[in-house]
């Protein structure tokens, strides 16, 4: 049954993209059929396969939307053999207006993905950066949600509002029970004293919830996209590489435990 | 009469919120009366003045919703004398919701600083990373936009669109003329060969569009809003500060001939 995973924050720039990016390439490379959703309308995750979104016909917009073609026919393909991308563009800004007036609004997306549920092991969605109809749609869909950290001052305050958010999904969206699956710190740069401090901080406040795997800054991670290449394509060897794989490790483990 | 520039860019992370309070702190700093409305659910300007939006009983929401209380009455002061602030929390996001139901929904903003007009030279308004009402209400409110745009592939691709919406809102929103004044460059690095080419490939797309000044990366940045000041109290002599000062006598030089 496919385990489905949000990488989710309202926080602008925290990594998120990279991280969906980076781990479901991680995840397919360890043999499992990955699906990534790319669910913003900036469609990062589109254009780091190397895909133009404006010169895309079908997007995840034409499936949710009341065009409602079904997910599998929106399927495209990456450099990683086992890894599927299901494209967004610009238009899928349309559907935070256009769902919040659907019946089942928070639904939507759940629906649309039983229609290639069977195929995949893993769907790994990459949300936008803007906690509305969209996001609701993504965690609704989600057996787990990933939050990338970046480890800056502004980390913590949105952290424990997202944290609530996630918990009131779980109480109104029944039978949702989309559950943490833990904070992963972004940006780590142990060279400043501020870093390391909010890193500290954060795994003192949140013990068990931050993933032992954390991502340090890499420009290999800001170049791979202009090479239309997710990182372990990209430059596999890199230790960006090797926390993405460490990431997807940790991931598998406790998908089993959990 | 008053001077109104968003500070805007759907992506995430990409240095509104530092150019929005740092810019209204230098341009305060040169005996302009600034205000600063921090237009974002996330409230990260207004953590960078030490205020804990959860805290706050009266913010922007509380002015642009059903209660409509006058801008006057939610003026925070900040540590520079002539820099006040008009604070924001979580329940704005509230607002993109109610807004789109309110006729003339796009003006909303602009009808309430008619309030405070007259007793400022500048205001400057955080945009949230998401293109929806609170966006197109900031930027119809706006005599300027300054786009701050992070030295990183994904930084073309969402600009075009970006400055396309601005051209649409001129024609659509009369008698809103809001110009952009230019795009900023932020996170400069100069220490790899990959920021220098992207910093060069969007100078020459966009030319006299970009600033002068570039803002470069800078751990004083950073570390501001954890002691609730802006760069240019916190440390008056760094690089950073320097940066945006240059950038007030930019914004200061383009608006006399504008
Ligand atoms: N560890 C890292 N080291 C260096 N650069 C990084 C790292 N992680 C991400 N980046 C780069 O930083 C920028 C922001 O990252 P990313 O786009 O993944 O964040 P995001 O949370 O998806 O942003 P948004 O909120 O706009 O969706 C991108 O240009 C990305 O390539
Ligand atoms: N030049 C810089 N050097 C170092 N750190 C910076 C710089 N500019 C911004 N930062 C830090 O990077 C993070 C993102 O910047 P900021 O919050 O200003 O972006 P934003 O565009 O407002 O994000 P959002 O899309 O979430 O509103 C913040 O923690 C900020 O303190
Ligand atoms: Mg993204
Ligand atoms: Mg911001």
């Amino acid at each position: 049954c496919m385990r489905t995973i949000a990488i989710a924050n309202q926080k602008g720039g925290c990594g998120k993209t990279t991280t969906a990016v980076n781990l479901a390439a991680a995840l397919a490379q360890k043999r499992q059929r990955v699906l990534l959703i790319d669910f913003d309308p900036q469609a990062h995750s589109t254009l780091a396969f190397g895909y133009r979104p404006s010169r895309l016909l079908t997007t995840v917009y034409h499936s949710i939307s009341n065009n409602k073609i079904p997910l599998s026919k929106i399927i495209l393909g990456t450099d990683i053999q086992t890894l599927d991308l299901i494209p967004s563009n610009v238009l899928l800004s349309g559907a935070e207006t256009e769902l919040n007036r659907m019946n089942g609004k928070a639904f939507i997306l759940e629906e649309k993905l039983k229609n290639v549920a069977g195929k995949y092991d893993t769907c790994i969605i990459d949300c936008p950066p803007w906690g509305g109809v969209l996001m609701l749609n993504a965690l609704v869909a989600s057996t787990e949600v990933i939050v990338p950290v970046q480890v800056h001052y502004y980390a913590m305050e949105g952290l424990k509002q997202l944290l609530e958010t996630i918990k009131i999904i779980r109480n109104n969206f029944s039978p949702c029970d989309v559950k943490l699956l833990g904070l992963l710190l972004t940006f780590v740069n142990e060279s400043t004293l501020f870093s390391r401090q909010i890193q500290k901080g954060l795994k003192e406040h949140f013990g068990d919830l931050v993933f032992n795997t954390v991502i340090h800054r890499a420009v290999r991670l800001a170049e791979a996209p202009s090479a239309g290449q997710s990182v372990l394509t990209y430059a596999a060897q890199s230790r960006a590489a090797d926390e993405y794989r460490a990431l997807a490790d940790e991931v598998n483990h406790e998908g089993i435990f959990a």
